[in-house]
């Protein structure tokens, strides 16, 4: 079992990656990507080394190699089939993101639970559709990932709610914490998080 | 100087004693915080240790006072002026999001180069402004930090706009990568990151 932080490395180390790529580097090493993302070298070769010889010791990483045996990893070959559980403000920003697409997701469904939404459109090809519509639509599409951006009162009822009827992923904008079944995986995100990691720096570097 | 990921840490241990004081619990400990979050008890002990003697040994921490030193070290006992550069769709959720104002964030203003959309509130209380008065509000509101959700490709120009015009921070929700003076901080947040981190968790446990 890969602990969780060593995923979460692997996916940045992946976008690292994939702007080298962009850049047209064709070689690089466990310290050019430990530079770039101000973490340590050893840790870089000790994360990839839980999936094998990649590298050569001294001549480093093939970046087309090392991205595609990234890519397979992290599941990234397949393309995934979304749905957005709360169809507000953030539910709408994200379902017009161009950025889920372009790395293999794709929105195909939201849902809520306000009427005055249901049967509207949230991006050109997303419908919103009633709760009670979650069982059909989560099948015949095949969605496995749901993006809660529910309230945060809601979260723990809408996150059962959606695992009875298939979903096995579950992205959480919400503050709430959500418990779920040990199958099933969860991602918080909180960019209140990372606003907190600037104003310390700002406090360190102006000594506020 | 305190680790990059040292402060991301110290960002999460806040939230998590935050919820341990919603919950009316008094007192904990390095296990029980690295429990929650699953990571080392060892790591919880040694990013607290940079800033002194906060537990007793078999006795542990107070989850008020390390609450509040925790607020003092990431300089949450000021409020922030915020400023988001780019009222488009992701623009619009975060000056919507109450969670802001919650952690001491106050979204003052918003700037867009979109004539159609200077002049109107992007919320209740902001408004949209022109690029060309981003000094004189920088300067009248005292912002330091600006949060970015302009396209990728006006992100680095923007940046250097606003950097110029006073802004020490920058929230960076673009998926280009932004070069800024040393001075200046930037957290990139990347929320795909996480998906693909729930994909290969769902790959692992389906074997996909
Ligand atoms: N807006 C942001 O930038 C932002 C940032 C971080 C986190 N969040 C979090 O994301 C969530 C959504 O934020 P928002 O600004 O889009 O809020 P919002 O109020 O605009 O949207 C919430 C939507 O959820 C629907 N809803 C409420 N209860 C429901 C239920 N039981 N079942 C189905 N749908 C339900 C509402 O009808 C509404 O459309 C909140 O938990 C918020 O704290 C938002
Ligand atoms: N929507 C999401 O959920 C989401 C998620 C992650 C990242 N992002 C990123 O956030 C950014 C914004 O996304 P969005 O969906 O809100 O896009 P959007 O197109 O709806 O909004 C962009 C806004 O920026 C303005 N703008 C463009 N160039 C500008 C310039 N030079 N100066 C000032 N304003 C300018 C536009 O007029 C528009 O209002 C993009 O970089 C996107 O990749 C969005």
């Amino acid at each position: 079992k890969i602990p969780k932080p060593t995923v979460k490395r692997l996916a940045i180390y992946y976008r690292c990656l994939a702007k080298l790529k962009e850049d047209n580097v064709e070689k690089t090493s466990s310290q050019e990507i430990a530079y770039i993302l101000g973490i340590k070298a050893s840790q870089v070769r000790k994360d990839l080394s839980y999936f094998g010889e990649f590298g050569k010791r001294g001549v480093g990483y093939d970046v087309d190699k090392l991205s595609f045996k990234l890519r397979e990893i992290l599941g990234l070959n397949k393309s995934w089939n979304v749905a957005i559980i709360g169809a507000g403000n953030l539910g709408n920003a994200i379902a017009n993101y161009s950025g889920l697409e372009k790395n293999g997701f794709r929105v195909v469904a939201a849902f809520d639970n306000d009427e005055k939404k249901i049967g509207k459109y949230i991006s050109t090809n997303v419908k919103i559709y009633k709760m009670e519509d979650l069982e059909e639509i989560i099948r015949d599409n095949l969605i496995e990932i749901a993006i809660l951006t529910v309230p945060a009162q809601a979260a723990q009822n809408v996150s059962e709610l959606v695992i009875k009827k298939g979903i096995k992923g579950i992205l959480n904008f919400t503050p709430a914490t959500i418990t779920v079944p040990l199958n099933i995986s969860v991602e918080n995100v909180d960019f209140v998080v990372s606003l907190k990691s600037l104003t310390f720096a700002l406090g360190f570097l102006f000594e506020k």
